[in-house]
């Protein structure tokens, strides 16, 4: 069970990371776009 | 009949000395007293002391993690209106859990073996005694989380004690409400039905409707299918007396103060200890006739089991002997103070016939233990002959669907946040959240750790001990 649980924890913080380094990369292409 | 134990000294918790020794050395085990949650319990001899003790064997094989917790629960209590813990040993593949013997039995028996309910003097002296346990263990931050009848004892002396600590909780500050569906459907509380929390008010919902208990001789639904009433209880209004003329308005009224829906409006036991109908209890002596006749009763039952026992040794006394250790006389069946026995049938509400009396089988459920997973359900059953009711399978379909869930969604972002927030933050606060994440990650997995050794911990220590051949603790 808890390795189940954090399994759980580690996959949804590399889930959270990936979509604000994907937001991040997102703000980026952005700025140079309008620059 | 005894009225009285009467030993040399009050036994608090067995000596060193004794824990070392093999517990036959320390014990002579006298008869069955009936099935507990996890085993038998047997009346024992304490040799040194010459007090009578109560013993409950639980095979190792058992949910051992459920019954530390009790023992635990049990040692941090010191009241006299909790059934005490003296301690315990390893023998064979059993545990043998050396507890208070409460000579009268559970106040279900004892309606049973009377065939007779009881009078309102009875019931408030019983419930003056269970609400001081009550106070007590709510003060240690502690739900019992199944009160009812067959889990409150009576000593010869006519204190009530609270029992059977298999399903009860402890309340951390951090978690100040519950989410465990737990408990004895008939007597649960609406909030614990409903799963949205609950505190120790829960054990006072369940009081009021023991009362009722006590009163009826069965609690309220007791007669419809458990699976209509766990849908029932949030729903209607509070359960009343089937005949409310019957009773004095302060009982009614006592009653109705534990039976209030909203938590926040319900009663707590210190206060309940202030009402006119505790208040005005009469002494102990009132349960003196009920206590004699429940004793009576028992030993005649016991005579009568040892008649019918050495019947049975003089046509088997050329049979192979089984070693019985220093059991006296474990009687073949059990000797009358068996709790209605186990979870509800596959007729639940139907009366069956048992020792002459009618009873109904009403059990204990555990649902969604918050010892394991979130969404994770589980439940135990009093005796494993019994065959599942159908809320139970209800339940465990409800624990399939959750499991299912909980993988799907496995890939939850930790923060509440979902995408479309993150897309309104600035790029210094997605740095800033960026950054935060692995300390926030490292704590949350050194929390769970920390959640995880606590509860493996207990479990770890009596396999040390085992190991260690220290056999007793």
């Amino acid at each position: 069970l808890f390795m189940k649980e954090l399994e759980r924890i580690v996959k949804s913080y590399e889930a959270y990371r990936q979509a604000l380094l994907t937001e991040l990369d997102v703000r980026k292409q952005r700025q140079q776009w309008y620059a | 009949v005894q009225l009285r134990n009467n030993p040399r000294r009050q036994l608090k918790k067995l000596s060193e000395d004794s824990l070392t020794k093999q517990p036959e050395e320390v014990f002579d085990v006298l008869e069955k007293l009936g099935e507990g949650s996890y085993g038998s319990v047997f009346k024992a001899h304490f040799k040194e002391t010459g007090e009578i003790v109560a013993i409950k064997q639980v095979p190792v094989e058992s949910d051992l993690q459920e019954i530390i917790k009790e023992i635990s629960i049990m040692q941090q209590c010191n009241s006299p209106h909790v059934v005490k813990y003296y301690g315990s040993y390893f023998k064979n593949s059993d545990l043998w859990i050396v507890m208070e013997y409460c000579a009268a039995g559970s106040v279900s028996d004892i309606i049973r073996q009377r065939n007779k309910t009881l009078i309102e003097d009875e019931i408030a002296a019983i419930l003056q005694s269970t609400l001081k346990g009550l106070e007590y263990l709510h003060f240690m931050r502690k739900i019992h989380r199944d009160i009812k009848a067959g889990n409150i004892l009576l000593n010869s002396e006519g204190q009530a004690k609270l029992a059977d600590f298999g399903v009860a909780g402890q309340l951390t500050d951090t978690m100040a409400k519950r989410n465990t569906v737990i408990g004895t459907p008939f007597w649960m509380a609406p909030e614990v039905i409903q799963e949205i929390g609950y505190n120790c008010v829960a054990d006072i919902w369940s009081l009021g409707i023991t009362a009722i208990e006590m009163a009826e001789g069965k609690p309220p639904y007791a007669d419809i299918h458990p699976m209509r009433a766990i849908f029932m209880i949030p729903t209607n209004p509070p359960p009343t007396f089937r005949n409310p003329d019957q009773w004095s308005e302060p009982f009614r009224d006592f009653v109705s103060q534990c039976l209030v829906k909203n938590p926040e409006n319900r009663a707590a036991a210190t206060q309940l200890l202030q009402h006119p109908f505790i208040k005005g209890v009469k002494p102990n002596s009132v349960l003196r006739t009920l206590i004699t006749e429940a004793m009576e009763f028992k030993l005649k039952k016991q005579e009568a089991q040892h008649r019918e026992q050495d019947a049975e040794d003089e046509d088997n006394s050329d049979d192979d002997e089984v070693d019985r250790g220093t059991m006296v006389r474990a009687g073949a069946s059990d000797m009358g103070t068996v709790r209605a026995a186990g979870s509800l049938g596959s007729t639940p509400g139907t009366m069956i016939e048992h020792d002459g009396t009618m009873e109904l089988q009403l059990g204990t459920m555990v649902i969604n233990s918050d010892d394991e997973d979130p969404g994770t359900m589980k439940h135990h059953e009093e005796t494993v002959h019994q065959a599942k009711p159908s809320f139970l399978e209800y339940f465990e379909q409800k624990e399939k669907e959750a499991i299912k869930n909980s993988d799907n969604d496995s890939r939850k972002l930790p923060a509440e946040e979902n995408i479309d927030t993150m897309r309104s933050w600035s790029v210094e606060e997605l740095r800033r959240r960026l950054a935060s994440l692995d300390p926030q990650m490292e704590q949350e997995i050194e929390e769970i750790h920390q959640r995880y050794q606590a509860k493996r911990q207990p479990i770890l220590d009596a396999i040390e001990a085992k190991k260690r051949r220290q056999q007793n603790f």
